[in-house]
């Protein structure tokens, strides 16, 4: 899966995602990539949010969503909402993988718990970054 | 000109024992290119949105990662992909699941926002949409990689030994 996050020199956020999906998938099953919500969500009220991961465990926590809901409603930084969702939540359901997010005001940020997660950032005033594990 | 862009990108085959260091180089310069892509629009004033949908089709192009050229494979050999893009100005979002002939399905997902009064389209009539929005079309030949068939076939033997069909650690990592 990949995807990407932005907030442009106006203020405003967005998020995309693409997956090929798992390996061996049947029964025409699909993740939380295209799922507004679980996936991919943007909103500049608050932030962007791509996923990638067990996409069940991310469909039912609403993932995406819920980073945004708690920056928007708890002022909670989204890299603070992010690490929530991702080291508490969905870990404590039992599931995996991780999200990239931008902030309304311009913060990047990524949390994962797994291994690893293959990911980039860069800014206006910040040097690309990129990391495998 | 405070603009911020981030990327990820996975491939769902490699461990961190796994990976070679010219993998680990491939998939970096990919990721390097995916943050070019995206960068561009953003450092000339566009938009955020017009950034997220030229680095993620930079990885969909990109044969290294698990979307567009370089999917993985259905247990029925096929490359079905998904992709969802949203604005946060309004929220409008557009999404597609199971397509299989559209080159860049990111773009496909923009389409539907722009150009449907829908969010989420899926498989034939997806591809149908896709050729009425005059998209540029591949054969699904197009998607395929040796990697990722030998993953699907690994998968199979693995299955038939009895074996766990799927290692979160890998997959996720």
């Amino acid at each position: 899966t990949v995807g990407a996050v932005a907030r442009d020199s106006h203020g405003h956020v967005a998020a995309a995602t693409s997956t090929g999906g798992l390996t061996g998938k049947r029964w025409g099953r699909i993740g939380d990539s295209p799922l507004i919500g679980a996936g991919t969500y943007a909103d500049d009220r608050a932030g962007a949010v791509s996923a990638t991961g067990s996409g069940e465990y991310f469909i039912r926590a609403g993932v995406s969503h819920e980073i945004c809901a708690r920056v928007r409603m708890l002022g909670e930084t989204i890299q603070q909402a992010a690490d929530l969702l991702l080291q508490e939540e969905l870990k404590a359901m039992g599931g995996d993988g991780g999200v990239i997010v931008v902030g309304a005001d311009g913060s990047m940020g990524w949390s994962f718990n797994t291994p690893g997660m293959f990911r980039g950032r860069v800014g206006a005033e910040a040097a690309a970054v990129i990391a495998v594990y | 000109s405070n603009w911020s862009l981030v990327v990820h990108g996975g491939s769902g085959v490699f461990t961190r024992a796994s990976l070679s260091p010219e993998q680990d180089a491939a998939f970096r310069a990919g990721l390097g290119e995916a943050l070019a892509a995206g960068s561009a629009p953003l450092a000339a004033g566009g938009s955020a949105l017009d950034a997220v949908e030229a680095a993620v089709r930079a990885l969909e192009d990109n044969p290294i990662f698990n979307s567009g050229r370089g999917a993985v494979f259905t247990a029925e050999g096929r490359t079905e992909l998904d992709a969802a893009i949203m604005d946060g100005r309004d929220r409008a979002a557009g999404s597609v699941a199971g397509v299989t002939r559209t080159r860049n399905p990111v773009t496909l997902a923009r389409a539907v926002m722009a150009h449907s009064p829908h969010v989420l389209l899926a498989r034939d009539g997806a591809d149908v949409f896709a050729l009425e929005q005059g998209l540029p079309q591949v054969d699904p030949g197009y998607f395929r990689t040796e990697e990722r068939w030998a993953a699907l076939q690994a998968m199979k033997a693995a299955h038939a030994r009895g074996e766990p069909l799927f290692d979160k650690n890998l997959k996720y990592g």
